[in-house]
């Protein structure tokens, strides 16, 4: 899913 | 990754970095909001969980690992070691109000309701308001070392560097988070004034006082 991508972030 | 993440994370460990170093070396914490602090350690602890559950590469896990790590250490100096040295007089903001407004507001407004989710978008609402009681005891000093409003310059940069981040992700990866680009605008603002002073007063080599 999407938001998942933000979660590479800090 | 790109290179205005990168620059961000720099400068967010910049601040985190400079904050332990003014506390050690002074050895007190004076003129530094151990509510926003302990406010950093919440948000890092929420947002961190998926450090057991999800990998993303041995950078991300040892950011995370430094941040959360350094934020017990700042905790740690505030209210124990230099518990003396700390100005609770000064910081009275009631920062319980904005870890209430921020689980309501992560109930509400999530990409997903599961714990993980919640709790990640709870860490970004909350960090948005994070350091409000910090310049809250700023406004009410009137004043601040210049050694802090490095720190808080460096920690301001950090949000506004990840929205070019996110507008560059936008374009080049299609990608687009919402709830992070909103939290992050409002994040930056809230440093606008302190921005303008910094840029006006400390730059030039001044002391960062409030107008009267």
């Amino acid at each position: 899913k999407d938001s998942s991508k933000s979660k590479d972030e800090l | 990754m790109n290179v205005f993440r990168l620059i961000g994370d720099m400068s967010h460990l910049a601040a985190i970095i400079i904050l332990l170093i003014k506390i050690w070396r002074s050895r007190s914490c004076s003129g530094i909001s151990g509510k926003s602090q302990l406010l950093f350690t919440a948000v890092f602890t929420c947002r961190y969980l998926d450090l057991f559950t999800n990998f993303v590469s041995i950078y991300n896990t040892t950011m995370k690992i430094f941040f959360l790590a350094s934020s017990y250490a700042t905790i740690y100096l505030i209210f124990m070691k230099f518990k003396a040295t700390y100005n609770r007089n000064h910081d009275t903001f009631r920062f319980e109000l904005l870890i209430v407004v921020s689980v309501i507001l992560a109930l509400l407004i999530n990409h997903e309701f599961s714990a993980t989710e919640i709790l990640w978008t709870f860490s970004i609402y909350l960090e948005a308001v994070a350091i409000l009681p910090q310049l809250f005891m700023i406004t009410k000093t009137g004043e601040a070392e210049s050694i802090t409003s490095h720190y808080l310059f460096a920690l301001g940069s950090y949000r506004g560097l990840y929205i070019l981040n996110w507008i560059y992700r936008y374009y080049v990866e299609g990608h687009l988070d919402w709830i992070a680009v909103l939290s992050g605008i409002v994040q930056t603002g809230l440093y606008c004034d302190f921005f303008y002073l910094y840029i006006t007063r400390v730059m030039k080599g001044k002391n960062l006082t409030l107008p009267a």
